[in-house]
């Protein structure tokens, strides 16, 4: 199947999210 | 422990992650009584928290404190869900892993990055990579990436180069792959 990939900078984006605290 | 998801909106990665903390060092002191041993370092590892989704593992990551402020021989692992960080788990007995040491300016930034390239499958080897571990000591923290088949070769050769180019390690930068059958022997 697919498998989930994410870069480093997706990741980054994703640490001040709303949903992280 | 019982099921974790991701809740709704939530990125999911491809698979759970179990945080371990542990005061051992990365060496064991018993060398006659290996089943004891087994349990004594069982019994010093501690869950400091589980995550199925990318923010699930930046809630957790924002309430660690960073690798330069832990003792030495502390330790941290980051494992896929259901393999226990210890050699002697199915998930390793057959792995091994390569170990990077590093100088303290560097650990905080190569310990997030190490653990964000596992997390975002960065590392493709397919269902190869079991963890991440950070041993910390003096001068230098030991930094790992464990495997389940220590004899595949185009897995292993794969992680060391994806290690190096993530973490940006000059060519001649020592690594060392462990097979943990060796490191059993050993001890």
């Amino acid at each position: 199947g697919t498998r989930i990939i994410y870069d480093r900078a997706f990741l980054m984006n994703l640490k001040n999210s709303p949903l992280s605290r | 422990l019982g099921p974790l998801e991701p809740a709704p909106g939530e990125h999911k990665l491809q698979y759970n992650y179990c945080l371990w903390f542990a005061k051992k060092g990365c060496h064991r002191t018993s060398i006659t009584q290996v089943k004891a041993t087994e349990q004594e370092y069982g019994k010093s590892l501690h869950i400091v928290g589980r995550c199925a989704s990318v923010e699930q593992w930046w809630s957790l990551y924002c309430h660690l404190i960073k690798p330069t402020a832990l003792k030495p021989y502390r330790e941290l692992h980051l494992f896929k869900s259901g393999i226990k960080p210890m050699w002697e788990d199915p998930g390793n007995a057959k792995g091994g892993k390569w170990v990077i040491k590093l100088r303290k300016n560097k650990i905080d930034r190569a310990w997030e990055t190490v653990c964000m390239a596992m997390l975002g499958e960065q590392f493709l080897v397919g269902p190869e990579i079991c963890g991440v571990v950070l041993c910390t000591r003096f001068p230098e923290d030991l930094l790992s990436v464990w495997n389940r088949t220590a004899t595949d070769q185009a897995s292993t050769a794969r992680i060391r180069d994806t290690l190096r180019r993530i973490l940006n390690l000059p060519p001649n930068t020592p690594m060392e792959y462990k097979p943990h059958c060796d490191s059993l022997k050993k001890s």
